[in-house]
């Protein structure tokens, strides 16, 4: 079904940004996407705090999935 | 889409880091 596809996909792309597996991403993860993705710095800083919810500076994949699937126009429950 | 451009809306900076990412991942 296509929540769990799309639930499956922000987990793929989760794994992009933690790279070291760590079951969240941290600012200092997001900062490492400079340069390989096409945005500056504040653009990477401005992605994370929109995806932090609780604004803890941790963004776990629930929150990820939440925004990916906020950006597909769907409401996605991990 | 704006994303990219100083005072883009915080929804075309997301839209525009998903897409790169998804790019990326499908992408050669």
């Amino acid at each position: 079904d296509m929540k769990r596809i799309i639930a499956e996909k922000a987990r793929e792309l989760f794994i992009c940004c933690d790279k070291e597996e760590k079951g969240f991403v941290c600012r200092r993860d997001m900062q490492r996407l400079d340069g390989e993705l096409p945005l500056t710095p504040e653009q990477l800083e401005e992605v994370f705090d929109s995806l932090d919810d609780d604004g803890n500076g941790f963004l776990t994949l629930e929150e990820f999935t939440e925004g990916f699937g906020g950006f597909l126009g769907l409401n996605v429950d991990p | 889409m704006d994303a990219g451009k100083p005072g883009a809306t915080n929804e075309g900076v997301l839209a525009n880091f998903f897409n790169s990412l998804l790019s990326k991942k499908s992408g050669p």
